[in-house]
């Protein structure tokens, strides 16, 4: 679903944090 | 025993994709689907992540998107 995409977007964007 | 994934989350697969054009984290989860990968959402993000961080591709906003992308 797009709100699971979302929500895994969003966990791959907080574990790369520093990087972004 | 026979696996169903038709799609496999590797540094390389990764690379091709960057390279080809600049794609946002949605995008490339686009492109790794847990139905097509058979790995967790889980696995998907902490692979995901160990690969980006190793490719340390560029990074441009397109749209106000964060895009990454590489050059050969």
């Amino acid at each position: 679903s797009s709100s699971e995409a979302d929500e895994m977007a969003a966990a791959l964007e907080a574990e790369l944090h520093d990087f972004m | 025993t026979p696996s169903s994934s038709d799609v496999q989350l590797t540094e390389e697969a990764v690379r091709r994709y960057l390279i080809r054009k600049p794609m946002t984290t949605k995008d490339l989860l686009k492109k790794f689907q847990t139905k097509r990968t058979g790995l967790s959402s889980e696995q998907t993000v902490n692979v995901l992540a160990q690969i980006l961080k190793r490719l340390n591709p560029e990074r441009k906003n397109i749209n106000d998107k964060m895009h990454f992308y590489l050059t050969e």
